[in-house]
């Protein structure tokens, strides 16, 4: 496994991507 | 209207993609559990379009090296590349699974007549462990060739996969182990090698009473 990830949380993604919808 | 507002490049739309549990009731029914679904949509000129992400973002999430995801951006057509962030619903009750079916389907639509190959890469801290290769023919269908992947079944490993997942007692665990968990699905032209569409799956864990859910971006480099 790759040692050094850099955290998802610590990449340059859109708000949205931790947003979780909440239709019905 | 679909492009750019929904997974299609200029020659291949999805139209839906599910993976799922069938738990038999009795002889005649059974439940069924979706984990992820994408389901149909008709987006029109007045909805926004995908968010975009850049692809470099999650290179080392996929296959890097000889036909890896970098490589096939490069080849493009840039309009075929998607990242989808599933929250996958994983209330089901997996007890007592001899008689459960696990499946995927999928469907897509084109105005050309073509064969479509999709392969469907699981990696495990960017690095494949297993991957699955399907030839799909198009059934000529109200005035545009669909595309059905049908009740694939899903692999040993996932399955295993999945099992394990739930048996995790806290979600931010589950969300920890899904954090090196993707898939890499790309959906070629047979005879052309074309890249029709790449997506990108990545996940966590849906905390919704409304089960799985999904956001759907733009895979670019600027």
């Amino acid at each position: 496994s790759k040692q050094e990830q850099v955290p998802m949380r610590k990449r340059q993604l859109p708000a949205s991507f931790w947003e979780e919808p909440r239709l019905a | 209207p679909w492009q750019g507002r929904s997974i299609a490049s200029s020659k291949l739309r999805m139209l839906e993609f599910s993976a799922f549990l069938e738990q038999p009731q009795d002889p005649e029914t059974f439940n069924k559990h979706l984990f992820v679904h994408i389901a149909q949509s008709n987006p029109t000129f007045s909805d926004p379009y995908l968010e975009a992400v850049d692809i470099r973002q999650i290179y080392d999430k996929f296959p890097e090296k000889k036909g890896g995801m970098k490589e096939l951006f490069e080849k493009g057509p840039p309009n075929a590349f998607f990242l989808v962030k599933f929250w996958a619903d994983l209330s089901a009750n997996l007890q007592d699974d001899s008689s459960f079916f696990y499946g995927v389907s999928s469907q897509y639509e084109s105005s050309e007549n073509m064969i479509i190959t999709s392969s469907t890469k699981v990696c495990s801290f960017g690095k494949q462990v297993v991957e699955k290769v399907e030839t799909e023919y198009a059934r000529f269908e109200n005035g545009r060739y669909v595309f059905r992947i049908h009740r694939s079944p899903l692999c040993e490993y996932m399955i295993n996969f999945i099992h394990k997942l739930k048996h995790l007692p806290e979600k931010y665990m589950m969300n920890s182990v899904l954090e090196n968990f993707t898939i890499l699905q790309v959906v070629t032209n047979r005879d052309t090698l074309e890249t029709l569409l790449c997506i990108a799956y990545v996940f966590e864990v849906s905390t919704s009473e409304h089960g799985a859910q999904h956001h759907i971006y733009r895979l670019v480099k600027d």
